[in-house]
């Protein structure tokens, strides 16, 4: 299990954002990045779930930490064009990622990062997972609490001496 | 820009399924997956928007299509014992995604993809991103469409030509 997993990373100056409640039909999506690429703001992680009963739906972004008050604008102006509900924002955010390859493969290896998380009593605020990164954000003061958790969880450390001693 | 972008992979043998209101508190997220993962459930995606305002979230998953009934029973027990308020599911999904490096750092390479699926009338029902792959969940009528426009779209064909001639 531990092979598929090389490092853990954070990101400890991130702030997320989202557009809450947007018309849920296409286009509305490459209209917001547009939006946001045009003033070149840097967007880390998007995230956007899924709600088959409704016709609206909600895209949240994380920025960094300089790049807040100006993605704020850009969707304020958006919400006001595409009939949105509202802009939300969580200033305080870090990114936490487990990196490896073929995560997805094993169910356990996110239940292992987020029990982790849970049983340390750091809430997890967002989560994006692919096959070569699972990441989570968490609150700025959990991060490095988070990062070394997981990779004790993981025994990265013994990962680590083995290489070095090979 | 298009060095960047190394191919567009579809899996069209997707199922969406969401427990919604979960009580949005440490430990939740390792709950819900444990049980997941002791029915050795595969998960693809898990997409976590976030909720600043409120005390409860959202838990989105892929999964294989032969897998959701299982996963609608494990979060139906979960959603009994976490008191949340219900489980919605997609059962048609198709995952599309750009697969690449540093693609996080320029913002106009989602928007291209999301725009080039918007001009075509193409709904993006989920989304999660990493700066290795851009994932977007569409119709499963929509996957191969999707996957040949944003070919066209970032000039794929191109590279590929080009790698193949030298
Ligand atoms: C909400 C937004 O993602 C919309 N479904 C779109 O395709 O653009
Ligand atoms: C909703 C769920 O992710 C919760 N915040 C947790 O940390 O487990």
């Amino acid at each position: 299990i531990f092979r598929a997993i090389s490092s853990v990373a954070i990101d400890k100056d991130q702030a997320a954002v989202a557009i809450m409640d947007v018309p849920d039909q296409p286009g509305i999506a490459g209209k917001i990045t547009q939006a946001l690429a045009k003033r070149n703001i840097g967007i880390d992680m998007i995230v956007q779930s899924f709600h088959p009963s409704i016709d609206h739906n909600s895209i949240a972004f994380t920025v960094s930490s300089d790049a807040l008050d100006e993605t704020v604008l850009v969707l304020e102006e958006l919400k006001a064009q595409l009939g949105a509900r509202s802009v939300q924002v969580d200033a305080d955010c870090a990114k936490v990622s487990l990196i490896g390859a073929g995560l997805v493969e094993q169910p356990d290896i996110p239940a292992r990062m987020f029990t982790t998380l849970g049983e340390n009593s750091i809430n997890i605020k967002m989560i994006s997972t692919s096959e070569m990164k699972l990441s989570c954000v968490v609150s700025r003061d959990n991060a490095e609490k988070a990062a070394r958790l997981i990779h004790e969880a993981f025994e990265l450390h013994l990962l680590e001496n083995k290489s070095a001693a090979t």
